[in-house]
């Protein structure tokens, strides 16, 4: 999380840390995402998060066996005191497209149900009519990761450094949602071969600054809906230019959750 | 001479027929067809002196034991008989003829021709006598007949009465009513009808004959061709024929024969019965307390069987198990199978856990029994009710928990989402 700042423990209580371990690779193959719990058997994320590391384009699920999942975690350095839980089902969307990233959500099942209390706690799916609607320009929004937080860092440093989460404490950061048009335009000027599709907004600011990185991927964008006071998520952390994050006219580029619900539902049932 | 005719048919002449036929004869011809016909005679040409009363010369028809006609003469008058056109029957398979002429034949008579055939005997029209009739259906066919019975019936080895198959009437009921074949029409002959009443031990039969019976009998005799007979145990009642009614017959025991003979003839309506069945008697029995007894009778016999329910919210408890019934029977020595239960309170029991909810009981006590309430909750503010029902139940009288609003199905305590118990830094209008 660009320009963020720690989020104090209980305020993201959907929250959840996806480590991926590969050990069928030399060497290992470590990475990290982050989810959102929606009950307390499954979780949300970004369908890059959990696809096998290959070559070729296949989207396969990374072996369930090489993931674990953290919940109610605020310093990953007190892993223990979090909830942790192995995966009993990943599910890709079948659509999940690894050149531009369209449909690129997925859903965890946790193996063994997890009790809510003050710091694990599901996020809203959007539900009532207005929230279906999906964000509206220039809402603001949440999100939160133990992604990058300093933007001078480069990728093989992040790679050397075994893929350690890169904020020890879980930041957060509030965002816009940028106009489709504005963020597809400022996307598909640029040279290289982007695409802001239907399933996808933008959020940050213009002149850069706020933004999510490396590591936020498959964490929640959620708005607080006026009416019911409750937190939506209407996004997923997916992907962004290039650039450094926080760069001035770069913005991150979400899933767009609300195109995504039927989907879900019908892999976690109506509950 | 005799001359034995056994063809079907026949011609007869006098003797030298056509001359004159001669004096002082006498010629018999036995004519048999077989049994079923009977013989037509008569004549074509006859020429016989004629003589006071025929007694001179004379042709004689004779048929068993009966003389038929005697002929001489050759016109009727009013002291012999010529047969003329007419043809002679014989009543039977038999007939004889004598042609008879005395010493003297001056005028030369020339006799006579006759001839004879088979016909068919219509028995069915003829059988006059009960006796011989069919008893129900009779068909005649050439040279003989036979009989049917009607629907029900089977033609008996006289091959003339009906008589039906009544040999394994058996009667469990604890009542019923048992009378004659085809009562009130007349009963079949020929027949000799079994109905056995057999009940439970512990049963003792009454009979009760309606008041007009009509069996066959005899003004001296006793009851020599129909009867009725009542075998109960050691006991024998009967011969009962007549018009007089057995009336009511107390048997003292639970296994009863009725046997019913009719010989080959006559038709009476028979008789009809109505039996019924008691046993010991047992003491009356009290509902239990918030409970009743179906049926409620003013006395109980072997037999007879009750049945305890409760009033709703209440269960019936026979030893540790719980039922909606509970039935006890009269025993056949007088006393009940089972002492009558109680009825206690329907009790729901501990109420199922609510995962992540808990239960709050409306009573001090905790009471689950009849008409008790719980409420059910979740873990506020982590999760909540779905469906959002007030989670009130209610023991039924079923003794099962029941909510108004989902009936015997449980809530479920959900994750309550997008309510961070640490409050988000939310949209601060500036």
């Amino acid at each position: 999380i660009i320009g963020g700042r720690n989020a104090e423990p209980g305020s993201f209580p959907w929250q959840a840390l996806i480590v991926v371990e590969d050990t069928s690779r030399v060497p290992n193959d470590k990475w990290f995402g982050s989810g959102a719990l929606l009950s307390d058997s499954w979780v949300l994320t970004a369908a890059h998060v959990l696809r096998s590391q290959r070559r070729d384009n296949t989207v396969i699920p990374v072996s369930k066996e090489h993931v674990t999942v953290y919940l109610g975690l605020h310093d990953v350095r007190r892993k223990t005191a979090a909830v942790n839980r192995t995966v009993e089902k990943i599910v890709l969307h079948a659509g999940f497209d690894i050149q531009n990233y369209n449909h690129d959500i997925a859903l965890v099942k946790l193996k063994e149900r997890v009790a809510m209390g003050p710091h694990v706690m599901p996020v809203c799916l959007p539900q009532f009519e207005r929230e279906l609607e999906g964000p509206h320009p220039n809402t603001l929004g949440l999100v939160a990761g133990w992604g990058i937080s300093n933007p001078n860092i480069t990728v093989d440093e992040i790679i050397s450094s075994g893929m350690r989460t890169l904020s020890d404490i879980l930041q957060y950061v509030k965002l816009p949602v940028v106009p489709h048009a504005e963020c597809k335009e400022s996307y598909e000027s640029r040279s290289g071969n982007y695409s802001v599709t239907e399933n996808m907004f933008c959020a940050g600011y213009y002149e850069g600054g706020k933004d999510t990185c490396l590591g936020d991927s498959g964490g929640a964008f959620v708005i607080q809906d006026p009416g019911t006071q409750r937190w939506v998520a209407q996004g997923l952390v997916s992907w962004g230019g290039p650039e450094e994050c926080g760069s001035k006219q770069v913005y991150g580029v979400y899933t767009k959750v609300s195109n995504y619900v039927d989907w879900v539902e019908e892999h976690v049932g109506a509950s | 001479d005799a001359v034995d005719l056994t063809d079907m048919f026949g011609e007869i002449q006098s003797p030298n027929f056509p001359d004159s036929y001669p004096s002082d004869s006498e010629v018999t011809w036995n004519i048999s067809v077989p049994d079923g016909f009977r013989i037509k005679l008569y004549f074509m040409h006859f020429d016989l002196e004629s003589s006071y009363l025929c007694e001179y010369d004379y042709v004689k028809i004779e048929a068993e034991d009966q003389v038929l006609a005697t002929f001489c003469g050759r016109e009727t008058t009013d002291t012999e008989q010529a047969p003329g056109q007419q043809a002679i029957l014989s009543p039977g398979s038999y007939m004889g003829l004598t042609f008879r002429s005395d010493f003297s034949n001056e005028e030369r008579f020339t006799g006579f021709e006759a001839h004879y055939t088979a016909v068919d005997v219509d028995e069915c029209l003829e059988k006059s006598d009960e006796e011989l009739a069919c008893d129900h259906y009779c068909h005649n066919y050439i040279g003989g007949y036979y009989c049917s019975c009607r629907f029900g019936y089977i033609l008996h080895s006289d091959n003339r009465t009906c008589k039906v198959e009544c040999s394994d009437n058996l009667f469990t009921q604890r009542s019923g009513v048992i009378t004659s074949a085809d009562f009130p029409n007349p009963y079949p002959k020929s027949s000799d009808c079994l109905y056995r009443v057999e009940l439970e031990d512990g049963f003792f039969i009454t009979l009760q004959f309606e008041d007009s019976i009509d069996i066959e009998d005899h003004p001296e005799v006793s009851c020599p061709y129909d009867y009725i007979k009542i075998k109960a145990g050691p006991l024998e009642f009967g011969p009962f024929c007549g018009e007089k009614s057995p009336g009511r017959i107390e048997t003292q025991t639970n296994s009863v024969q009725i046997l019913f003979h009719s010989d080959n003839s006559g038709e009476n309506r028979g008789w009809k019965l109505s039996y019924t069945a008691t046993g010991n008697l047992c003491p009356l029995v009290q509902p239990p307390i918030n409970g009743k007894i179906d049926p409620l009778q003013a006395r109980y016999t072997f037999k007879d069987q009750v049945v305890i329910s409760c009033n709703p919210g209440y269960k019936v408890l026979k030893g540790d198990v719980e039922s909606d019934t509970f039935q006890i029977e009269c025993l056949k020595d007088g006393t009940w199978s089972n002492k009558v239960p109680i009825c206690k309170m329907a009790d729901c029991r501990a109420p199922a856990e609510l995962e992540h909810g808990f239960i709050t009981f409306t009573s001090r006590s905790n009471l689950t029994t009849y008409r008790s309430a719980i409420r059910y909750s979740c873990q506020r503010p982590y999760y909540h009710m779905a469906p959002n029902v007030t989670g009130m139940y209610t023991c039924d009288e079923n003794g099962v928990w029941r909510s108004e609003e989902l009936g015997t199905k449980l809530p479920s305590c959900q994750p309550v989402c997008g309510r961070p118990a640490r409050p988000l830094p939310g949209i601060i209008k500036r």
